[in-house]
């Protein structure tokens, strides 16, 4: 095997043109060059080829590769648009356009939606449900019993499976969080209004000569 | 708040793994 990879390591806005990206997004260009910094970052933790596998996003998201956890990977399967088990630049930019705090309210919707129908039937069934409260439960070290877990699953469901058909569809989550709106808290991130005072290295590297708002 | 009083949808976007403001934390 010879000293050089010939594989590009790195992948740069360039490639994926931020004008491009910043049209079709919540983001300015500026904005995209700065995410490519953050993007930089965690791509770079483990492997340095341009790409966020899931062991960097856990790493990034828990400063700690082994941790293992069901909405972590979940996130990373819907991040990772293009189905290739990595996440690219132009993946990243477009999933966090979602948590952007001007994305439309019907795409965060949607996008928690598809975060908790963790089997991609188009419904949240009550299973999926059961198995994400335990998950929460473990990860936060606490203990309930079946029958409460059960009670919580049953009051949610009285709520929000409005046919009552033991699954959540669409229209029953769109419903639902409309009458509980601290769900959608966790899909709109304020950071990304001020990414570029985050990393503000952009300016080096950018291409652009003047900043578009 | 006692978790018997809260949705389960509530409870479970507690998890970490959903939070990424960690992303932007070095």
């Amino acid at each position: 095997m010879g000293c050089f990879n010939s594989k590009p390591t790195r992948q740069s806005p360039g490639q994926v043109d931020p004008v491009v990206l910043a049209s079709q997004t919540a983001f300015t260009v500026s904005e995209v060059e700065a995410l490519f910094e953050l993007f930089k970052s965690i791509s770079s933790s483990v492997v340095d080829d341009g790409l966020i596998s899931k062991e960097e996003f856990q790493l990034a998201i828990f400063k700690n590769r082994k941790k293992e956890n069901i909405f972590a990977n979940r996130i990373f399967d819907l991040f990772d648009v293009k189905r290739k088990g990595v996440i690219d630049f132009d993946d990243f930019v477009r999933s966090l356009n979602v948590f952007h705090p001007n994305a439309p309210l019907e795409d965060k919707i949607d996008f928690s939606f598809r975060l908790y129908d963790l089997d991609s039937t188009g419904f949240i069934e009550r299973q999926e449900v059961k198995q994400m409260l335990i998950a929460l439960l473990c990860e936060s070290e606490m203990k309930l019993a079946d029958e409460v877990i059960e009670t919580i699953i049953d009051k949610t469901f009285m709520d929000a499976d409005l046919n009552k058909d033991e699954k959540i569809d669409i229209v029953e989550w769109q419903n639902f969080v409309s009458k509980n709106p601290s769900l959608l808290k966790i899909m709109t991130l304020p950071y990304l209004r001020d990414i570029t005072t985050s990393f503000p290295s952009f300016v080096f590297n950018s291409n652009v000569d003047e900043i578009a708002a | 708040v006692e978790p018997v009083t809260m949705n389960a949808f509530e409870l479970i976007s507690t998890s970490q793994g959903l939070n990424l403001r960690s992303l932007f934390e070095k």
